[in-house]
């Protein structure tokens, strides 16, 4: 049996509302240390992949693992319908395992509101990627960014393009793109420190220069995410893809990796 | 024109 109680709006909520617009279905496995969530977008540009460890949760319990296609619209589209202060239940019982079962109880107990969402088939949205801690240090540079200032630049860059280039050096971390009607760079001097300030452009992991090219569509939609928590963590190499990372709570944390375009 | 790459350029299917 696996259940997840949750207040409503909380994290899990807002993460799946902002992963709309790239994600229709995603795989979710759960275990005893928490929920995860990997899917692609229809393109198989981005692959998302989150982890909420257990203790985000108001109440968290599986007894053993499991592992389920879900389809995010249909199972927003059902939490958008709770009211606020409701508690917000998901489980599935190891006796039925075609669909999960969510229950909003509102504050004061006196209403229940119990639906059943079919699972599907999600198993085209699962990759095989490397550890994490094995896959960082591929990455040529890493950097941190306020989510707030990473938004304001895919935003003002989108006025003149579609793609972005992300440059990052020992001196300055670059956006910049060029249009028909223009062209816009903006440029952060970066601090060096493995433990950067909420309000600074911190360059955390350096080995050598690089710079990639890269769609704003998908930019946007990883900076809508990142917006939900105070900063975010960027990682660029020429064989890897661009990563967005943002970290929850201790443990856990949502990654976007983005394919980059290349310059034949 | 730059050209998307897709992912399984980088990852393979599990």
């Amino acid at each position: 049996m696996f259940e997840l109680t949750m207040a409503k709006g909380s994290i899990l909520q807002g993460v799946l509302e902002a992963i709309l617009d790239l994600v229709n279905v995603a795989n979710v496995d759960c275990s005893s240390k928490g929920f995860s969530l990997q899917a692609l977008d229809t393109e198989h540009v981005v692959f998302l992949s989150l982890f909420f460890p257990s203790e985000v949760f108001r109440s968290y319990r599986c007894d053993e693992d499991c592992s389920m296609g879900i389809a995010i619209a249909d199972m927003v589209d059902l939490l958008r319908a709770s009211n606020d202060g409701d508690i917000i239940t998901i489980k599935v019982t190891d006796q039925n395992f075609e669909d999960i079962t969510i229950t909003f109880e509102s504050p004061d107990k006196t209403k229940t509101t119990d639906m059943d969402l079919q699972l599907v088939d999600a198993r085209s949205h699962r990759l095989k990627i490397s550890e994490w801690h094995d896959m960082e240090s591929e990455y040529q540079a890493i950097f941190c960014m306020p989510s707030a200032q990473f938004m304001l630049n895919c935003k003002s860059l989108s006025v003149i393009d579609d793609d972005v280039v992300i440059r990052v050096n020992e001196e300055v971390i670059s956006f910049s793109t060029k249009g028909k009607s223009g062209c816009v760079n903006i440029s952060h001097v970066p601090n060096k420190t493995d433990n950067p300030e909420k309000a600074s452009v911190t360059l955390t992991h350096m080995r050598g220069p690089v710079s990639l090219t890269l769609n704003l569509r998908y930019m946007k939609s990883c900076a809508k995410v990142s917006t939900l928590f105070d900063q975010v963590k960027i990682g660029l190499s020429t064989k890897l893809p661009l990563m967005v990372e943002c970290k929850i709570a201790e443990k856990g944390y949502i990654r976007y990796f983005v394919a980059p375009k290349i310059t034949e | 024109q730059p050209k998307q790459q897709v992912l399984s350029r980088f990852f393979s299917p599990k």
